[in-house]
């Protein structure tokens, strides 16, 4: 909420991480860098 | 794709842990988001979005009951870690905190052929990454926010609460920072290449030592939507082997160092330039700027990936060996260190567990930002996990590597964010840290 210093707060949540998310998404970034490699010379990340 | 298709691929998202609310349209629909400082688009799951699982297990948008919702329709895609997202722009109110951000261009989304967005606990990403990446010259929300003279400064700041005790995960805040979540004062770099946050960091400092990789300097990109810190496998491999992180054995790395290891040395005494050892040596050729593997032998695709294999191993096996004699170490000391740290490689994209017990004997890591240290404590690199009821530990560091002109990349995630609070000024076009609170 914005408050008398000018300034806008959004609150964050915190989610704990845990092993099988991190193993998703290691498997997620495996994939992704197949499709990026197929991507030739895109520049992109 | 097609003419009026953009596809930018991004990071993907599973092993982010922090989100927050915003709301959509009059009377406010609301989301729950990932502010992602790595992406430039705000999307959320559209009403018309029938045939993905994870549209239906998440909050959607239906812009028939929003007062406000302007029609565009243009199509886009975007593709991210293992499949895409597609739909449509619209516009309508965004609502952040309690500003009311008008006509905000953003996708509703039609299709989410990922496991991603089912397991995740956000409907949808607000990207807070420059307009040179967004999708549909969308502008990301800061820009609708300058334009429309709704901040008192051009910034917004991160606070990224590191307590796993905490209630608060942590603070968002736009038109300005928070004095209350950071010490000292700010320490701005300029940003060097726009689209991500990108500037240009130094070394990496194991226990005050050098790491050399990227002492003349690594492009580096802040993104709050990546949990962890992910670098040069030369740099990760010298880190692991500080901390004790398993990590692969590299029979090429080894075959290299025993093979070739002297001859390196001797090249590097006899002040032959870094760049080059390993073109001298055979393993790599020199491409006027830096090392790459040898294309002659590309036509057999076999020997290539055998050939670019041994050239990166080479590469690496100079930054350590350079390194060490910088310490004067022996030639015999200094085998044996390159040695070892084949057995540390990091695996691609991978995290390495160390031992939770020895975190207090762990040594502090140091970025070099703007000729100052920012120093990262074993407690602060080393993430805990929770698995089937017991606690394992894992490093923050993955590897990561672009080649040259785009990298060497460092991306910067929460696992620094957390312990830097970090401004983020469009204003003036910088980055800042300062110790956070």
């Amino acid at each position: 909420i914005r408050s008398s210093d000018g300034l806008l707060r959004i609150d964050l949540n915190k989610k704990k991480l845990d092993k099988e998310t991190l193993t998703a998404a290691k498997l997620a970034r495996q994939e992704g860098s197949h499709l990026l490699s197929s991507a030739g010379s895109r520049q992109y990340l | 794709g097609g003419s009026n298709d953009d596809i930018v691929p991004l990071d993907n998202y599973l092993d982010t842990q922090y989100y927050g609310e915003i709301s959509i349209g009059t009377p406010p629909q609301n989301f729950t988001v990932i502010f992602d400082t790595g992406s430039s688009n705000l999307w959320v799951p559209s009403s018309k979005c029938y045939f993905s699982i994870a549209c239906y297990l998440h909050h959607r948008y239906k812009s028939a009951k929003s007062k406000t919702y302007k029609k565009n329709g243009e199509t886009c895609t975007i593709s991210y870690g293992s499949g895409q997202i597609a739909g449509f722009f619209s516009e309508d109110n965004v609502l952040v905190g309690d500003l009311v951000v008008r006509n905000q261009k953003f996708i509703e989304t039609t299709r989410e052929t990922s496991p991603t967005f089912i397991i995740g606990k956000f409907d949808g990403i607000l990207g807070l990454g420059f307009p040179e990446i967004s999708v549909g010259d969308a502008p990301p929300i800061w820009q609708s926010m300058k334009e429309q003279k709704l901040l008192e400064n051009d910034v917004f700041s991160f606070w990224l609460n590191r307590d796993p005790d905490a209630s608060a995960g942590g603070e968002l805040v736009f038109g300005g920072v928070d004095p209350k979540h950071y010490k000292g004062s700010h320490t701005y770099v300029p940003v060097t290449r726009k689209g991500y946050w990108q500037f240009n960091m130094g070394d990496l400092l194991i226990g005050g030592q050098s790491t050399g990789f990227c002492a003349g300097g690594c492009a580096a990109i802040v993104d709050s939507g990546t949990s962890l810190l992910a670098g040069p496998t030369a740099i990760v491999a010298q880190v692991n082997h500080a901390i004790g992180a398993e990590g692969i054995i590299s029979t090429e790395c080894k075959e290299v160092v025993r093979e070739y290891g002297e001859m390196i040395l001797q090249l590097l005494i006899a002040q032959t330039s870094p760049q080059k050892v390993c073109t001298q040596i055979g393993l790599c050729v020199f491409d006027g700027t830096h090392s790459v593997s040898n294309p002659i032998e590309s036509v057999v695709e076999k020997q290539n990936r055998g050939s670019d294999l041994f050239c990166t191993a080479c590469e690496m096996a100079v930054v350590w060996i350079q390194n060490q004699l910088r310490e004067n170490k022996t030639k015999e000391l200094i085998l044996d260190y390159a040695n070892q740290l084949c057995e540390r490689l990091p695996s691609p994209n991978g995290e390495s567990t160390v031992d939770c017990h020895q975190i207090s004997k762990m040594p502090n890591l140091a970025f070099t930002i703007a000729n100052k240290t920012f120093t990262l404590t074993p407690e602060q690199y080393i993430v805990k996990l929770e698995q089937a009821g017991q606690t394992m530990c894992i490093s923050g560091f993955m590897a990561f590597d672009i080649p040259p002109p785009r990298g060497p990349l460092w991306i910067l995630g929460d696992v620094f964010m957390g312990a830097y609070h970090t401004v983020f000024d469009f204003g003036k076009n910088r980055i800042g840290f300062a110790k956070s609170a």
